[in-house]
Order: structure tokens, then sequence, then C-alpha cells
């Protein structure tokens, strides 16, 4: 038995044809992060720490869909969630409907630490984020132009989409023109 | 979507996901990431962290279901989570990453690709986006 660690940063319709400069940034990314969580788990930080620690360094990146970078709402708004879960112990936290909390994934974690609850929403994570003293930004921090942009093309398409699909969804059975780019305009 | 999954030397487990959700999503969404059992799971056995259509991996329970694979039939790792990803979720729908106590990694998907990495104590370590 040894340590071991897994990074992702989304799934979907990524094609092939993905630019390198879409692809090699992701992958840097990628790299750096996974890097972070080994030398933690060499340093023997234990697991919990070590995917916070990760979670957040992938958060602060622009090219994922998380923290800076998070796709749109139909409003052009950012809605954040996040959750964290500890196998010894099965406790666990999870915040949803974030619009200034830089990194969800850590009140994720004091949500699980500080409170007798589960689970946080909208107004109520928002405020328990102040109470906690956690750092906090106007919501434009989080959207990036290629989001906009996303959206925009959604919108023309009246789709949502999941991470990378070239494929805009809605249900199961339509299907939309794959863009241009091979990177579906969705992070 | 982003996610790590982490088990230390002493089968320690642990799991984190974090999302800023669908494109065009409608205000007020809740996705996959903050409910525990479906985008995201840690016990005894495993830990998991999930990425995709976030209703469909609701739907299937994903993250738990690798779990209670594990707990209740005996399946490995990969077995678990390769019944899940394959046979019990539609096809275009979801990825996930995965470790076990033993210091098993998976990382199993039903999409074309997933921007994914790992790494073990005995120095193996990948970098990945396709199948192959």
């Amino acid at each position: 038995m040894g340590w071991a660690i897994a990074v992702h940063g989304g799934a979907g319709d990524i094609s092939r044809s993905l630019p390198h400069d879409r692809r090699q940034p992701r992958e840097e990314a990628l790299r750096h992060c996974l890097q972070i969580g080994v030398e933690a788990l060499q340093s023997n930080s234990p697991p919990l720490d070590v995917v916070e620690l990760v979670v957040r360094e992938l958060e602060n990146i622009p090219h994922f869909n998380a923290g800076r970078g998070s796709v749109l709402t139909s409003e052009g708004t950012v809605e954040m969630e996040a959750s964290i879960m500890d196998g010894n112990t099965m406790r666990c936290g999870a915040v949803s409907g974030l619009t200034t909390v830089v990194n969800a994934v850590s009140l994720a974690r004091l949500v699980m630490e500080k409170t007798p609850h589960i689970y946080l929403a909208f107004d109520g994570a928002e405020q328990f984020a102040r109470e906690q003293g956690v750092e906090i930004v106007d919501s434009s921090h989080f959207i990036t132009p290629e989001n906009v942009e996303r959206l925009k093309l959604a919108k023309e398409a009246n789709r949502v989409q999941i991470d990378y699909n070239a494929q805009p969804i809605q249900n199961d059975t339509k299907k939309e023109k794959p863009c241009a780019n091979g990177d579906s305009q969705i992070g | 979507t982003v996610g790590c999954v982490a088990v230390d030397s002493h089968g320690n487990l642990a799991s984190a996901t974090s999302t800023g959700g669908l494109v065009n999503k409608m205000a007020g969404r809740i996705g996959d990431t903050p409910v525990i059992g479906a985008g995201t799971y840690a016990n005894e056995l495993c830990a998991v962290s999930a990425t995709g259509k976030g209703e469909s991996i609701i739907r299937g329970t994903v993250a738990r279901d690798v779990a209670a694979l594990m707990e209740f039939k005996g399946l490995s790792l990969k077995e678990a989570a390769d019944c899940v990803v394959h046979e019990r979720t539609p096809k275009g729908t979801v990825g996930l990453i995965a470790v076990s106590a033993a210091g098993e990694v998976v990382m199993s998907f039903n999409t074309t690709g997933m921007f994914r990495g790992c790494a073990t104590e005995d120095g193996y370590s990948e970098v990945a986006i396709w199948s192959d």
C-alpha cells in the first residue's frame, strides 16, 4: 500500500483536434496541481488537506470550470458549488449558489467542520462565508471573456452545455452543430 | 468541473469537487458536485470525484454506487468504476476519478475525453485527455 492521488479538470466531448493553445495550458495546469498534491502527500499531509489544497489551486486557474473561469448562468452570473468528504469519518460539507467566494471548496470544508449541517446554499452560504472571514471578491472576478462568449453561443442555440461538450444539450435527443475550434466554448 | 481524490500510505481517503456548473444553466440549478453520493463520495474503501452531466450523475448516484459495489459486491475499484461508468450511466455523460484504500487509482469516463492526471508512490505519473 502507498499513497496515490488523482485529479480531473472536467469531462465531455473533447475534440481530438483541440488546438494546442487550448490543450497545453490545461495539461500544464493538471501537472502543476498534481505536483502540489504529490508534495503534500510526501510531506505526510492528511488526504483531506491534500484534496482541499489541490482543488483550491484548480479553482484559481481560469482554464477550468470552477472558481475563476466558472461558466455562466442564463442570467450571466456565476453560481459556484463544491463539496468535500473525509473517508475515515464520512464527515462532509457542501455549498451551492456562491457568487463571491474565491475558493468554494474551502467553504465546503468549513460547513463540514464549523456547522452541524452538511450543505449550505445561496444567501445562507454567502452569509456563512462572511461570518467565517473567507476571501470574497466581486463576482466579476470569476467571469472570463471566454465564458461570456460561451454563454452567448449557448443562448443563441437555446441550450445548456456540460464541460467541453461540442454539442450543446438540453435533452438526450437534440443535437447542435459542434464548435469549429473543437473546444465547444464551455471550458 | 475540477476534482481531486487522495489516499495516504495509511489508507486514509478523501475527495473534493468544485464547479461552475453548466453553461446557460437556470439560476438556482443544483448539479451533482455538492450532492454527496452523486458527484463526490468517500468512505473507508474509496474516494470518488465525478464530472459530466450533473442530472445523469445525480440519477445514477455515481460516486456512492462505486463505493457500494466494492462494499456489497466485493468488486475491485476498477471493476466498480467501470461498471458504474460504462454499464449504469448513459454514454457521454460521466467521468470520474477514484482511489482505493489500497492505493489503486482509476480514471474512467464514457465521454470522448476527460482532463485528468494521477500519481502514485511507486513513481507512476500520468496526465491525459483521451482514452489512448
